[in-house]
């Protein structure tokens, strides 16, 4: 029975795409089946990972829409053990279609129903926003990892976030937990990074990774060649933090 | 008659709210008048200009849903000729309730009509997402402003977002103009900013502005002290880049 992650923050350029792009392929290279879902209108996730969002004939849109089932519209990505269930423009009109539609925080969870025991991790990189699409991850997640990026803004979104996953605990998935919060971009150099990491381990406490993402240009370098950072560059810092954290990642499921 | 402008751009974390912050009191310290708009859920735009969200009677989402005028939503900054619009977190339920609303696409522009000649320039600061709150910015302005982090993700966006804006132009607001695109956070170290710049430059010639702002940490500082960059720290690189795109922003004003 694979866990569900949903990737999520409202804030924008936090990390989420880098860190379900990464986290995904340091999973796969580690040995776990893996499937990456993106939610994202921009598609990022799909780019990030070398598919041509242009090329494809069934998208994540389809399936939230019930047009086809999950299992139609999942591609191979270039890893071995690593499929991707792409995002496509046309999603960006989903939210406002999904509105009217029965059962419409529920449709990703459903989908996933069928596939979910292939795969031993999925994780769902979410929009920069709390509406439908990201309503939907969370509904389908069992644990929903933030990431926070070492910067002030970044720290102002995450009451209302949190706030969002409470009503979503209460109302739709009782079963969903807060796994962790990931600091991204931390720049050892800066005092706000310090300051900003103080912070948040002061109010999530041990529901903080370990592992902390530094700023790495290589992490920034790698979409512009489709590639997850271990395939681009993997003797960089990037590519073994992401490592880290699939092995943070790995050992807390063997505690569920 | 002020001169609307939208700071959009779906890619999150791309500059929109530090460039609505700064941009903004820099016009007014060149002697303009000023009103910033937020109408992001966020409220980084608010916060960052040292308002209290918590303390707001009124916000731009009782403007939007035509409860009160905008005069009376509209609080001073610190600044003197800065006014600002502010966001409150219930602004986040608004796309949904505007959804089903008469003119719902017109709700800035009508709101902004009375109060429109008091200010030479007024700047909305967008979310990050192509719904209903950015398209009524785009409704609403003049000329769009478009800030783009020079990083490989960023170039992904533009092609959608350009589609909406024409979408807009035909439909809704033909008087909108692409006034330019600001390169954000370049790192002169890095072939990576390089190249996302020429790549910027190739594809939107002219309508590039010739002030880039660098990664400056002074920037990433001030929105914890609610402070302007101009007042945090007037002598760092962040202040007299700002300063000169309003010099350029003024400029072409002059030519409209
Ligand atoms: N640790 C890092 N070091 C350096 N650059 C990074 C790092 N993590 C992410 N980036 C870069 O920062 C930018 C923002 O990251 P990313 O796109 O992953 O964030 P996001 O939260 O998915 O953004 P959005 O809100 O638009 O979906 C990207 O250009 C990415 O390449
Ligand atoms: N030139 C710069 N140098 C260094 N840091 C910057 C610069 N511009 C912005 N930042 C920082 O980068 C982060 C993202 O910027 P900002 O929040 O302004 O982007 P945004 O596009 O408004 O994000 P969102 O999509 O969430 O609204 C912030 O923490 C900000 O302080
Ligand atoms: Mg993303
Ligand atoms: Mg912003």
């Amino acid at each position: 029975m694979g866990v569900v992650w949903a990737i999520a923050n409202q804030k924008g350029g936090v990390g989420k795409t880098t860190t379900a792009v990464n986290l995904s392929a340091s999973l796969a290279a580690a040995g776990k089946h893996v499937l990456v879902v993106d939610i994202d209108p921009q598609g990022n996730t799909t780019s990030g990972l070398g598919l041509n969002r242009g090329e494809l004939e069934w998208s994540v849109y389809d399936v939230l829409l019930g047009e086809i089932h999950g299992e139609q519209a999942i591609r191979p990505s270039t890893l071995p053990q690593l499929d991707i269930l792409p995002a496509t423009v046309d999603l960006a009109g989903a939210e406002v279609e999904l509105v009217s539609m029965a059962s419409r925080e529920f449709r990703l969870r459903e989908a996933l129903r069928s596939i979910e025991d292939r795969y031993d991790h999925i994780l769902i990189d979410c929009p920069p926003s709390l509406g439908l699409l990201t309503v939907n991850a969370l509904t389908a997640a069992d644990s929903v990892l933030i990431p926070v990026q070492c910067e002030y803004y970044a720290l102002e979104g995450l009451g209302q976030l949190l706030s969002v996953v409470r009503l979503v605990q209460t109302r739709l998935n009782p079963h969903l937990r807060v796994q962790g919060v990931l600091l991204t971009m931390y720049d050892a150099r800066t005092n706000l990074s310090l300051e900003v990491a103080e912070e948040v381990k002061k109010y999530f406490q041990d529901r903080v990774f370990k592992t902390i993402i530094p700023r790495n240009v290589r992490l920034s370098e790698a979409p512009s060649h489709g590639q997850a950072i271990l395939v681009y560059d993997p003797k960089s810092r990037g590519a073994e933090v992401y490592q880290q954290l699939a092995r943070e990642v790995i050992a807390l499921g063997e505690e569920v």
